[in-house]
């Protein structure tokens, strides 16, 4: 019943809340307390994050989306909103759940205080440290915040925090002073994705310097780590991974107590993914960087001279490569099949074995 | 017009492969 109650006040509450408003003339006395009530009431449903409650969810949320949309809504539910946003569960949620908070989020920053965004930026700095906090909580909590920070940025217009750029550019920056750590790497990946969605390409040239930075060395490593892997030794990422028997078996197993280093270089590649896949007037820089990821032109390690730079694409699918010919056959059968025509190329959402990123490597050497 | 569509298409298609990664299992 509580479905069903969601779903029609989901559909009507906001339009006849809103003739309701513009009617009376007791707007204090008549639609405040109505929607008060009303929130206080639905907010239990967007605090529950089990599969079971995912219609209810999505209902509720659909509700908080339509209320948003009217500016006199904001007070009844702005700071409950800002709460869940920062809540650890906030994104186990379903897609079209996050559509509709994609739409609340945006209504919710505004120029007041406490859902500013200059609160939200305040909020990434309140990473509590010190004596008694690990330094493994710490980066998780770092990298909830900036999961959330990329998430508000994804749901505002293009360009609309231009003038904040420099301030996202420096928050960014003190984060990369950290060790690097594979979670919060992965979080400040898929940050960056969001910062090419949302930045027009001429506003862009600032963070040229970090992105590339950071893309080129996990690639680095990613290549060290595959080196070391086909020579035997035991100190890289994707060994560690086999001593941790995560990536020895099923390929095609999506569990999501894959190592956390997997799923970074999994969002590397998406984030590599998108900058091939954007159109060249969205991101016309990138092609200053191009050549180091792709070539046109497929290169021969015998014919070409010893001291040609070869793409990042060409080595990795080689290095790739070998790792898949001392596999078992099955595992062929088990990669995920990459079509050239689908843009972006990846689309898989975790990795349990660096292998399944072969594909997409190969797909870019092929184009 | 076809390479106007092409590109709204691929511009949406990574809107949407963003937003995926958003989500976290239950």
């Amino acid at each position: 019943f509580s479905y069903l109650a969601l779903s029609v006040l989901a559909e009507h509450a906001a339009t006849l809340l809103d003739i309701v408003y513009n009617r009376t003339d007791e707007k204090d006395r008549v639609v405040l307390p109505f929607l008060q009530n009303l929130v206080t009431n639905v907010m239990p449903y967007v605090r529950t994050h089990v599969s079971a409650n995912a219609p209810s969810y999505r209902s509720a949320s659909t509700l908080l989306m339509n209320i948003s949309q009217y500016s006199y809504t904001r007070k009844a539910w702005k700071k409950e909103a800002f709460e869940q946003l920062f809540d650890v569960a906030f994104f186990q949620l379903d897609i079209i759940a996050l559509r509709s908070w994609k739409i609340i989020v945006d209504n919710m920053i505004t120029n007041e205080r406490p859902t500013s965004f200059r609160d939200v930026m305040t909020k990434i700095n309140t990473v509590q440290t010190g004596l008694f906090v690990s330094k493994e909580h710490e980066y998780e909590q770092r990298a909830m915040l900036v999961k959330r920070f990329a998430f508000v940025i994804y749901a505002s217009e293009k360009d609309q925090y231009n003038r904040q750029l420099p301030e996202i550019l420096e928050r960014i920056a003190d984060l990369l002073k950290l060790p690097q750590v594979p979670i919060l790497h992965t979080q400040m990946f898929l940050f960056l994705r969001v910062l090419l969605l949302r930045i027009s390409t001429k506003n862009l040239i600032s963070l040229w310097p970090i992105l590339m930075t950071e893309l080129i060395q996990v690639l680095l490593q990613l290549e060290q780590d595959l080196i070391s892997d086909l020579d035997g030794e035991v100190k890289s990422h994707v060994q560690r991974m086999v001593t941790n028997d995560l990536a020895t078996t099923n390929v095609s197993n999506t569990s999501n107590a894959s190592n956390p280093a997997l799923k970074m270089y999994l969002y590397a590649c998406k984030l590599l993914d998108v900058l091939l896949a954007m159109p060249y007037s969205e991101l016309y820089h990138f092609q200053l960087f191009r050549s180091a990821f792709v070539t046109d032109e497929y290169i021969n390690d015998r014919k070409s001279p010893i001291d040609t730079f070869i793409a990042f694409s060409i080595r990795l699918s080689k290095l790739l490569e070998r790792k898949l010919q001392l596999m078992s056959t099955s595992i062929h059968e088990r990669l995920p099949i990459i079509k050239n025509m689908n843009r972006p190329l990846l689309r898989l959402r975790t990795i349990t074995n660096i292998i399944e990123l072969y594909p997409f490597f190969n797909c870019l050497t092929q184009m | 017009t076809t390479m106007n569509s092409i590109k709204e298409e691929t511009m949406s298609e990574i809107e949407t492969s963003v937003l995926e990664d958003f989500v976290e299992s239950w």
